[in-house]
């Protein structure tokens, strides 16, 4: 298909020139976001030092404060249908993903892979994705607490003490078990990212989420495990496949939308379970 | 409840902390992931037997022997669907009715989804399984495609379609 959009009733989604994914909302025509993928050099450091250890399984200890970019553009082609329309987008050749929306469903789901991580350069990788909103969050957003109340966090801040942080990025991470939120005071609207799995997130400029999808680290991080987050199968690094969605809009009616998102959640939690029977030829099918 | 108890003492151990947070180390991790397949697989026999008996017609095609999970759907994997006709049973673990789209791996070809309830033909999508996935280290199968349909289903209760290949619309592979 020569598309380079896809749809439905709610969201226009493109990849842009540099190869971001921009989702705009239908409805709510100030609402925009785009997508994209990052990795950190992880730290290999001296464990005798406590200032100096490497990043880990139990700490998340990046080189540098900015995240790298990926340098060409990613190829990506389009699928439509009358049930869900896709992108399938590689930005490497080690993370690809589809990007998804249903017919009447209001989400769009990024469906992502990534690995094996290279490592022949000898430095580990940590893997983000980013969604950045036109969202003024202030500095704020909001993560879930094992599925149940969502807690407020605020960067570079914690509510009993004076903080100066030494890591500015790990330092702002935290556990997000199913849902991450941000919330636009002014324009009343706000953006939701709900996961399949428990991952690390955060919110390092205002409107943007940041999610960590995959690791592989070569250092032991000396917390006790004493082995490297380098899990091998098939004599390579391991592929991780998984998805997020993300649902927004306007908080005008926030019952509304948080009826919407209760429900998603229940149902990406609480998924249908598909039991399968084969049917061996030459024998007729159940009848209704 | 002697199958169930080996899905409780998974339970159980995977609320170590190590299990929770995945710094176990990588045996202990296979050790795991050994245990929760065990434990997986004697739910899929509960879970069949009771969908045996809800199915009060006493209907011999949902013969427990016969019924299957995929636990590898998640990298769009299927022995069971790949290259033959079958029979869904989908159950629906929420107390609210739901509308969720069912992606089951097939090879490419149309196909015809027939809702058991009322025989009939449900609106059905082929979409392709991206190269990304099919050249995932390890991934055995013949499956190129994804049979796509949105299933309605009662809340706590279960639907069953029937998917049939028509092989003389199969259009040619690239």
């Amino acid at each position: 298909v020569t598309a380079n959009s896809i749809g439905n009733e709610f969201y226009n989604v493109s990849v842009d020139e540099y190869g971001q994914v921009v989702v705009e909302w239908k409805k709510q025509k100030d609402m925009e976001l785009t997508q994209s993928f990052h990795y950190y050099d992880a730290m290999e450091g001296n464990n005798e030092e406590f200032r100096n250890r490497s990043s880990g399984a139990y700490i998340f200890r990046p080189k540098n404060t900015s995240a790298r970019n990926f340098v060409n553009s990613a190829s990506y082609e389009v699928h439509t249908g009358p049930l869900v329309e896709e992108i399938h987008q590689c930005v490497t050749d080690w993370i690809c993903q589809v990007i998804r929306v249903y017919s009447g469903m209001e989400y769009v789901e990024f469906d992502w892979l990534v690995g094996p991580i290279p490592v022949k350069d000898k430095i580990g990788k940590e893997v983000v994705t980013r969604y950045y909103s036109n969202l003024n969050s202030s500095g704020e957003f909001y993560t879930d607490s094992n599925g149940r109340e969502m807690l407020k966090r605020k960067r570079n801040y914690r509510p009993t003490w004076n903080l100066e942080l030494e890591e500015p990025i790990s330092g702002n991470y935290y556990p997000v078990t199913s849902k991450i939120s941000l919330k636009d005071d002014e324009k009343l609207l706000k953006l939701s990212l709900l996961t399949d799995r428990a991952e690390g997130g955060t919110s390092m400029r205002d409107g943007e989420i940041e999610m960590m999808i995959h690791r592989r680290l070569l250092k032991d991080d000396a917390f006790g495990v004493g082995e490297a987050l380098n899990e091998s199968a098939f004599g390579e690094g391991l592929v991780v496949r998984g998805s997020h969605y993300i649902i927004g809009g306007s908080i005008q009616n926030l019952d509304e939308l948080a009826v919407k998102e209760k429900t998603l959640a229940r149902q990406l939690l609480l998924r249908p379970w598909t039991f399968i029977q084969s049917i061996e030829k030459n024998s007729s099918a159940p009848t209704p | 409840e002697k199958q169930l108890e080996h899905f409780r003492e998974a339970m159980g151990v995977m609320q170590h902390h190590d299990a929770v947070t995945g710094t176990e180390k990588q045996l202990v991790a296979y050790d795991y992931a050994r245990i929760l397949y065990d434990g997986m697989q004697q739910g899929t026999n509960i879970a069949a037997d009771a969908i045996r008996k809800w199915r009060s017609t006493g209907n011999s095609n949902f013969a427990p022997e016969q019924m299957h999970t995929c636990m590898q759907l998640n990298i769009s994997t299927c022995l069971y669907t790949e290259d033959k006709d079958f029979v869904l049973a989908i159950y629906n673990p929420l107390s609210q009715k739901v509308v969720s789209p069912i992606r089951v791996p097939v090879q490419n070809g149309k196909y015809n989804v027939i809702d058991l309830a009322d025989g009939n033909e449900l609106t059905s999508q082929i979409v392709p399984i991206p190269n990304s996935v099919r050249e995932i280290p390890g991934r055995k199968s013949t499956s190129t495609h994804e049979l796509v349909f949105l299933a309605s289903l009662p809340p706590l209760g279960y639907k069953t379609y029937t998917v049939k290949r028509s092989s003389e619309n199969i259009s040619p592979q690239v």
